[in-house]
């Protein structure tokens, strides 16, 4: 069995998004500690990892199961939530359906099919990074908008303490600065000097479903994917993104 | 600039 309820909906919707951005479908893989679901995008250029601990939930209770889903499907259903519904969720084993159920004014149902979406057995690779920044993630998510308006992919450096986001086009360039002491930083944990450069794309789905004041935890080396880190609505979100590199 | 690469050229992930 599996049954879990969430006090906000509306928390749980940015969850989905964060995977749906990258992801066609994903299984979720939930156990009597929690949900868990790691993929990698159609290109394998990206890797999504989620988790769930059971705290998380206002009640839950599971025993091992895949939990198959079209992420497209669950998407728009959770753009139906309300701002104040609760959210059940409950596997239906007889007739193979994920039963996403918003309590609020009214109790609405939906029954969303399974797929037989094998779980991965993929895991987060454990990598050395030489350089770790704290950083909110609303002026992270605006130095990406000023380089979308410069190219389609973005430097991220680390250069003499300073923490750079920076695009150049063939005649346009923009560059954003965080230094140790900005507002914007919560601590750099700074090992070397590095740069490497990302499709924008991506990174912008990877900071979607974060709030301006959420904290993002970015791991940089040189030429290395990154790994951007961040909770939502008590769910833990790991993403690593390959980088671009000069042939 | 330069050429995407993929995960799975940094790693054996599976």
């Amino acid at each position: 069995m599996f049954r879990a309820v969430i006090s906000e909906a509306k928390e749980f919707k940015k969850v989905i998004d964060a995977a749906s951005n990258l992801l066609d479908e994903i299984c979720f893989e939930v156990n009597e500690e929690g949900i868990k679901a790691r993929a990698m995008d159609p290109s394998h250029v990206a890797l999504v990892s989620i988790d769930i601990p059971k705290e998380a939930f206002e009640e839950y209770e599971a025993d091992v199961h895949d939990i198959g889903v079209d992420l497209e499907a669950f998407k728009k259903i959770m753009n139906r939530a309300k701002a104040k519904d609760k959210l059940i969720l409950e596997l239906d084993e007889e007739k193979n359906k994920l039963n996403v159920i918003f309590k609020g004014a009214a109790t609405r149902k939906f029954a969303l099919a399974l797929y037989d979406v094998s779980s991965s057995n993929l895991q987060v690779p454990d990598i050395e990074y030489p350089n770790e920044i704290l950083i909110k993630a609303g002026p992270f998510v605006d130095a990406l908008k000023d380089a979308d308006l410069v190219n389609d992919h973005v430097t991220l450096k680390v250069e003499d303490g300073k923490f750079i986001v920076y695009a150049k086009g063939d005649l346009n360039e923009s560059e954003t600065i965080f230094e140790e002491d900005s507002e914007s930083i919560i601590s750099m944990n700074i090992g070397e000097n590095a740069k490497s450069t990302f499709n924008l794309e991506y990174l912008r789905d990877m900071t979607k479903a974060a709030s301006s004041s959420d904290i993002l935890k970015i791991y940089l080396g040189t030429d290395m994917p990154v790994k951007i880190e961040y909770d939502v609505a008590g769910a833990n979100l790991t993403f690593l993104l390959a980088p671009r590199i000069e042939s | 600039f330069g050429k995407q690469v993929t995960l799975d050229d940094f790693f054996k992930i599976n």
